[in-house]
């Protein structure tokens, strides 16, 4: 308590709100902490500094919360569901490598589809997605375009689609260039049964790009579907319902100080980072074990 | 049991509670306590999606001066226990802390509306530790 009334009554540069103030003013947690940004914040556990310039950035300048796309969210839920237990406890998987998921929409104004029947279904879709949340800590481990299709309207038992991905380069001073194109064709089967998302793999191809300094992230993808696997002339009715436009998936690899790391974690409670760990202990990286047997 | 009298170390029968009391741990000793928040009591949960409950845990308690044998805690913890009984009560005595930790997932929704599935590192209790 003493310490408590020490720092209440020193004026820190942070500002610090004591607790007894806040009852005239909105319980917003952020207010409680420090506001200078940087201030004191090393002492706030990872999640509570995390939240804290997060909060403080949208609450200083006043930027509403943008809500995410519905089906964004859903899929996220999924894939939390997936990785964590109810408590929020990660789950071991071997190959589940990555500590950090983004899920980008693409930018509202860049939306326009058309669809060309001429030979089979062509979807194509330009895309602008801001990659500001990337922070350098953060290495890409695989990125996916997460298409999602409205499964109710009656869809053929399967077809062949191929995508091709092609980005537009912006030079320093943001004039177009003549667009890089790099595109990769991929041929996809999948029943659309009761699939609701389908997953396009693009870490090849946006690896170089997400590597480079950028924020933005211009891509052009068409999508041309064939019923079945034989070539055959369009149907009269389009073979996909117009899908909504991808949004683009990162799996990441943190490398703050902060983030868990999973290839470190052998299942048991990590030591207090305090105090520092014994070097031989095999936590450290599976050769340790073997490397301390042979020395023994 | 063979000898008719009552050893003189050992006390009358009558008191054996108070006997026994001298050798048991403190009640309030060092051990790990439960404290379970939601993000909605801190009103986080407009960018917390998940988890709904968050556990953090924390140490609380006395230390005793055997913590080398129950806490695994350093030689250094005993010498300061000590130095706080014999020669200066002005230094502390060890404290509780958190000796293990595990990591925990959040779900958040950032600033410009992506969603973030992000796993920290520290963010739950799992055990205690005299230092």
């Amino acid at each position: 308590p003493h310490s408590r009334d020490r720092v209440a009554s020193e004026q820190p540069s942070g500002q610090l709100v004591a607790p007894e103030d806040t009852s005239s003013r909105d319980l917003n947690p952020l207010l409680w902490l420090p506001q200078a940004p940087g201030q004191g914040s090393a002492l706030l556990p990872p999640l509570l500094k995390a939240l804290s310039e997060r909060g403080q950035r949208s609450w200083a300048r006043g930027v509403p919360r943008l809500q995410p796309d519905s089906r964004a969210l859903r899929y996220m839920k999924r894939l939390y569901k997936m990785s964590a237990t109810k408590e929020g406890i990660p789950k071991a998987h071997k190959g589940h490598l990555y500590n950090t998921v983004r899920l980008f929409t693409p930018c509202s104004e860049c939306k326009h589809l058309h669809g060309n029947l001429g030979k089979g279904d062509i979807h194509s879709v330009d895309l602008l997605f801001n990659l500001d949340r990337v922070t350098a800590l953060e290495h890409l481990l695989k990125s996916v375009l997460l298409y999602s299709f409205d499964t109710s309207a009656p869809l053929s038992s399967s077809l062949t689609c191929t995508c091709h991905l092609s980005t537009q380069e912006q030079g320093p001073s943001s004039q177009a260039c003549p667009s890089l194109s790099h595109s990769l064709p991929f041929s996809l089967h999948f029943p659309l049964r009761k699939r609701k998302w389908v997953e396009l793999d693009v870490t090849s191809f946006l690896q170089p790009l997400i590597a480079a300094p950028r924020r933005d992230l211009h891509v052009a993808v068409n999508v041309t579907c064939l019923l079945g696997d034989a070539p055959s002339t369009a149907p009269p009715n389009p073979l996909l319902p117009s899908p909504v436009p991808p949004s683009l998936l990162l799996y990441l690899n943190d490398t703050s100080q902060q983030a868990h790391r999973r290839w470190n974690s052998a299942g048991r409670g990590r030591k207090n980072p305090a105090f520092p760990r014994k070097r031989t202990g095999s936590l450290l990286h599976p050769a340790g074990e073997r490397a301390s047997r042979r020395r023994r | 049991e063979e000898s008719p009298k009552a050893s003189p170390a050992s006390p009358a029968a009558s008191n054996w509670s108070q006997y026994f009391n001298q050798f048991q741990f403190p009640r309030d000793e060092c051990e790990l306590h439960t404290f379970r928040l939601s993000f909605s009591q801190l009103r986080w949960d407009r960018w917390i999606i998940a988890p709904h409950r968050y556990s953090p845990q924390y140490c609380k308690g006395e230390c005793p001066r055997a913590a080398r044998y129950r806490y695994g805690s350093a030689v250094h913890t005993m010498v300061q226990n000590i130095i706080y009984e014999k020669l200066d009560p002005s230094v502390p005595r060890p404290s509780c802390v958190p000796a293990e930790y595990s990591p925990l997932s959040v779900l958040t929704i950032e600033p410009d509306g992506s969603i973030a599935y992000k796993e920290y590192e520290d963010m739950i209790a799992t055990k205690c530790t005299c230092r």
